[in-house]
């Protein structure tokens, strides 16, 4: 983004600022228009910080320059590293040999992701991604529309990390759902409940009032 | 439960093909089930007690002693360094040290940063040592007022030609390393990150091996003060400690010498590359994502189920009470958490195998990829921990008061993912790292 290095090399997670921005228009339901509107963000933020440095530099110190563009360079970070995921995510999923219906199924996810991660920074994806308010009230809707989708695959995407109970170690979480026995039973262990009245209540509470 | 007898009665995929996409492949998960059927059968390991009630010198006990059968298990099962730290993930960790494990240090950033960062001959000298456990190691970078700023440290290294040592020594309290995993009673050696001085010039900052309490007896060596930090928000047993050097004598042969050296006449080579000790830096991040992502899908399989069996409100045509998991308020708190656990967990996946790339890159001389790498790692580790652990705590909430019980587990996972936010480069030094990469580029 500073201009002063060679391109980097095919293959890089930074081709992408060497590049002109990916026009893709928006379109609420296509992951490809989100994954590209994640790329604006994550372009615009680097550029115009680095272009806020460079500016900065000629008429101040560099760590003076630095500082005052801190807060502005942790978002362009971490806009990188969004968009580095959802890159990654999109070239898993294409690359997948599975059946349909987990093709289907990781589509699904990677929309909930991508919709909730753009309802989480809308002023971002309005500033930079080329998003619209309209875009944003759409997606809004859209990402509620799509957790009632994902809904009814709540517990077997859940019981697909195929974690053990002992693993899980949680009155809440464990396979059958007895959550409220369990419970009890934790609550058995606690010390103050070994006799029905513990020594402490005499020692420390009833000697003094 | 019938509620989830109902929703497990006819799934729209195949359940076990999605775990081998998780896992990352059929083989993957064989092997994961075969480790974790060892971990959970293992006749020092299966019968758990609950540590709530008990000291904390009663709780370092119990999860060292089952540290240390899990590190037996390991050895004897020969498992690759590399794997040590998906072995260790939080999933089998949790079960195994429920309250933090004394040598996850050692496992996952001691043993990899000698073998990442001694030269050949230092490796065969120490590595058998190691895996018999008669060494037992700790990673010591940070200190007191100094952390993810490694070229401030302030710990010194001044190497002596005439008595062929290294002078290692804490100039004051604010130097004395602190925070690092099994430091406090457990380690006996330490891989120390100190500034380097030959012929009165700096070289910066480099890793000694340094012996810290005696093989024996495991009394502090002379001139090592050395205790253990106290408690925090979570992760009470991994015995996080402090040190400190009194002009403590080191031979230059325990300057880590695979990156940069130096001779006894104290002549001094520099590594091949800036950032080629950061290997174990790197390495560790990477673990530290793919682990966080491991303890939020354990939050959200809790906070799934859980909304589930939970009934609340007026009572339906039916007469039952509605499952809090018709109300859009529960699906915004739940559902975008179990998609991130997936996107999360691929895309950090592709970054670990890009780690192994190109550390095999770096060890054929090539050290071009290891910039964009570092950059990555860090932006990588910074922005899943602060996912996960912001994740997590909607997972808590989304479970009401009874999240809020130690039982139901959360708070453990919050306080784990939220440790992962602060160590190993807290996440802000870190953005910055891939902010100055970035605005390079």
């Amino acid at each position: 983004a500073g201009g002063s290095h060679a391109p980097p090399a095919a293959g890089s997670a930074v081709t992408y600022l060497s590049r002109p921005a990916d026009d893709t228009p928006f379109a609420v339901g296509s992951p490809a228009a989100y994954v590209a509107a994640v790329g604006r963000v994550a372009r615009g933020r680097v550029t115009e910080v680095a272009a806020a440095l460079q500016a900065d530099r000629q008429t101040m110190p560099e760590p003076d320059a630095w500082n005052q563009s801190l807060v502005q360079l942790v978002a362009a970070a971490l806009a990188h590293g969004r968009y580095f995921v959802v890159r990654e995510f999109a070239e898993v999923v294409s690359q997948q040999s599975s059946s349909r219906a987990i093709q289907q199924m990781l589509e699904l996810l990677f929309s909930v992701y991508l919709a909730h991660a753009v309802s989480r920074a809308e002023g971002d994806f309005i500033t930079y991604g080329g998003l619209t308010p309209s875009d944003i009230r759409l997606n809004r809707r859209h990402l509620l529309r799509l957790l009632a989708e994902l809904r009814p695959h709540m517990i077997p995407l859940t019981d697909a990390f195929d974690l053990p109970d002992r693993l899980i170690n949680s009155t809440l979480g464990a396979w059958d759902g007895d959550v409220y026995r369990r419970m009890f039973e934790q609550a058995s262990h606690s010390p103050l409940n070994t006799d029905e009245v513990p020594a402490s209540f005499h020692q420390a509470m009833r000697s003094k009032l | 439960h019938p509620d989830l007898a109902v929703e497990r009665a006819s799934p729209a995929f195949d359940i076990e093909e999605m775990t081998n996409f998780v896992d990352g492949g059929k083989d993957k998960t064989e092997m994961k089930r075969n480790t974790w059927s060892k971990v959970l059968n293992h006749p020092e390991l299966r019968n758990t007690k609950a540590t709530e009630y008990m000291s904390h010198e009663e709780k370092y006990r119990y999860n060292l002693s089952r540290a240390t059968a899990m590190l037996k298990l390991i050895d004897e099962e020969g498992m690759d360094v590399n794997e040590i730290s998906k072995v260790m993930s939080h999933t089998v960790s949790g079960f195994t040290t429920p309250d933090g494990n004394p040598l996850a240090v050692h496992q996952v950033m001691f043993v990899p940063t000698l073998m990442n960062q001694a030269d050949d001959e230092q490796v065969s000298r120490w590595l058998g040592d190691v895996f018999n456990g008669t060494i037992v190691g700790t990673y010591a970078q940070t200190e007191l007022s100094h952390g993810t700023f490694v070229r401030g440290l302030r710990t010194t290294a001044t190497y002596d030609p005439a008595s062929r040592t290294f002078d290692l020594h804490t100039p004051d309290v604010s130097a004395a390393k602190w925070w690092p995993g099994g430091l406090g009673t457990t380690a006996n050696h330490a891989v120390v990150m100190a500034q380097l001085y030959t012929d009165g010039q700096p070289r910066g900052i480099h890793p000694f091996m340094v012996a810290i309490r005696d093989r024996e007896t495991h009394r502090p060596l002379p001139g090592i003060t050395v205790g253990e930090i106290g408690p925090k928000l979570g992760q009470n047993t991994l015995n996080n400690g402090y040190l400190l050097f009194d002009h403590v004598k080191v031979p230059r042969e325990n300057m880590l010498m695979r990156n940069a050296r130096v001779n006894e006449d104290g002549s001094y080579t520099k590594p091949s590359h800036q950032k080629a000790s950061y290997g174990t830096m790197v390495f560790t991040r990477v673990a530290i994502a793919l682990d966080t992502v491991d303890a939020l899908q354990i939050a959200a399989t809790i906070a799934a189920r859980y909304s589930i069996v939970r009934r609340q409100g007026e009572p339906r045509d039916d007469g039952q009470e509605p499952q809090i998991i018709d109300y859009q308020t529960q699906q915004l708190k739940v559902l975008p958490h179990i998609a991130a656990c997936y996107v999360l967990r691929a895309s950090t996946a592709r970054l670990w195998e890009h780690h192994t790339h190109v550390t095999s890159e770096v060890r054929g001389g090539d050290t071009a990829l290891l910039p964009e790498l570092h950059a990555t790692a860090c932006c990588l580790k910074a922005l899943v921990t602060q996912d996960c652990s912001e994740a997590i705590e909607a997972l808590r909430l989304s479970c009401g008061g009874h999240g809020y019980m130690t039982a139901s587990r959360l708070p453990a996972l919050y306080a784990y993912a939220t440790a992962g936010a602060t160590y190993e480069g807290e996440n802000t030094v870190l953005l910055l790292q891939t902010a100055r990469y970035l605005v390079k580029q």
